[in-house]
């Protein structure tokens, strides 16, 4: 089964896709995570460090796949979750989507691809182009993540309307919205009233959560060592146990820009 | 001369981008500002409602240039500035670089591109791909628009990446960096200490400017009726002083991913 998390950036993404996959792992599931943001951070709670990107790795070996091992590449994380990041376009050159496909290419030459129970791609969703739609190609699921606020739900909907468009040619369904460091839902609540769709999980600010990021950890290390932070693992064991269930899943409806704007913008 | 705004998604590009535009014509300018944000709100303020973005109009039109009149997609807006939404592209699909490219076509055709003494370009800075960098090429200058923490930070030393990259076939510069929204600046100090650049403002959380946006209205507009705001003004006209007076500008030195996180980052 293959996972793309999309939101904007900063959203929440990369921290919610490790707890993730350190709960699939908790399920008993063989994980791989690869990170698609240029800012090449997402695996970083699972293994603690900055791992080196695929396109600084093919640029090293002057893009000769065969000088390329797997170790080269993937990077062991906590729980056992496997750990690759892609990279991102060279500033003020290239594109998201080639550095995607030259990931994915060289995953397939290393027999990697198909090696996993789950495969999670952690995706920027500021500009669904063509290039960061890309990812959607293998995804089975997409999953948004998003706040209560107008700039992270119009990304969501222009993230909605990428799926929507590769449904037509590819088996992929929307899973659904996971809300993140929000008390509030109503314009979520809003917005899924308009372009229906399951909320799978809305988690609360919580600090502990940004401390695990400052510690280089998942929640789940932090929770070996600190048993009451139990019930912030199950929000993501929650979402883990949804995305195993194989839900059927939605291909979102089509919501104009500006019906988002007057329902959900203060304007 | 033409500038090129960037920054993060939601750092207020738009609201400074349209509060500069009205200071240029303050200042006896003839202003045409160009939204390249997919969220096509870039002139939301100083028109007072969302124009229809050129990709839209071209669609209607059947891309046939000579049936598209400028007053089909530039709208006259607050101190006679002129607004255009150049849009994004189609969700999933398409590229950012291809809606600025027919963007600036469109313009050249209807004998607009060079009607201008400012043209100021709006551009969303979460991926300086090939395509969001395009209005780098036509840029005498770039703006970033950053606030004090280390996401805009990251995305701001790839938009000066992608200045670098572009200074070395074109006559462009960077101008500085807008701190927004913000009343610390002690990582912006230790990101111009590493990629010295100017600082041309530093704007607080003022909940005026946040007020403004919602009314539809630029602060300079509110002034008019609430003379007590001439001081947030100030900010803007400071800025667009300091742009009008050709500054030397700088082409960024390179600071690695790597060396920004150890700087800026609380890993
Ligand atoms: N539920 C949460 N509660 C508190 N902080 C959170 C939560 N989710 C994410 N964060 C914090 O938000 C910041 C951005 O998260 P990150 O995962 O890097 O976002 P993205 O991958 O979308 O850019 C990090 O500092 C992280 O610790
Ligand atoms: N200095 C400021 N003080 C208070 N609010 C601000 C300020 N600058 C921008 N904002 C608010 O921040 C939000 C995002 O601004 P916007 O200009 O739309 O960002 P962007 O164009 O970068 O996506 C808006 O609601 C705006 O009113
Ligand atoms: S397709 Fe997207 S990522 Fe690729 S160059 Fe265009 S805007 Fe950039
Ligand atoms: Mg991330
Ligand atoms: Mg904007």
């Amino acid at each position: 089964m293959k996972i793309a998390v999309y939101g904007k950036g900063g959203i929440g993404k990369s921290t919610t896709s490790c707890n993730i996959s350190a709960a699939l792992a908790k399920r008993g599931k063989k994980v791989l995570q690869i990170g698609c943001d240029p800012k090449h951070d997402s695996t970083f709670t699972l293994t603690g460090f900055l791992i080196p990107t695929i396109i600084d790795t093919l640029k090293d070996r002057d893009y000769h796949y065969e000088n390329v091992w797997p170790e080269d590449v993937i990077y062991q994380g906590y729980g056992g979750v496997h750990c690759v990041e892609a990279g991102g376009p060279p500033a003020g050159a290239g594109c998201g989507g080639y550095v995607v496909g030259e990931t994915v290419k060289l995953l397939k030459e290393l027999d990697a691809f198909d090696a996993y129970d789950v495969i999670l791609f952690d995706v920027l969703g500021d500009v669904v182009c063509g290039g960061f739609a890309a990812p959607l190609n293998y995804a089975d699921y997409c999953l948004i993540v998003t706040d209560n606020g107008f700039d992270a739900l119009f990304a969501a909907n222009r993230i909605a309307a990428s799926v929507r468009e590769k449904a037509r040619t590819h088996p992929l369904r929307l899973a659904g919205l996971i809300g993140n460091r929000t008390n509030k839902r109503d314009l979520i609540d809003k917005y899924t009233s308009v372009v229906p769709m399951p909320v799978l999980e809305v988690l609360p600010l919580i600090d502990d959560i940004r401390i695990s990021r400052v510690k280089g950890k998942t929640i789940f290390e932090m929770a070996e060592k600190a048993p009451h932070l139990q019930p912030v693992c199950d929000y993501y064991l929650n979402i883990a146990d949804q995305i195993l269930a194989r839900p059927e899943g939605v291909v979102p409806q089509d919501a104009p820009d500006r019906e988002l704007f007057n329902l959900l913008s203060d304007f």
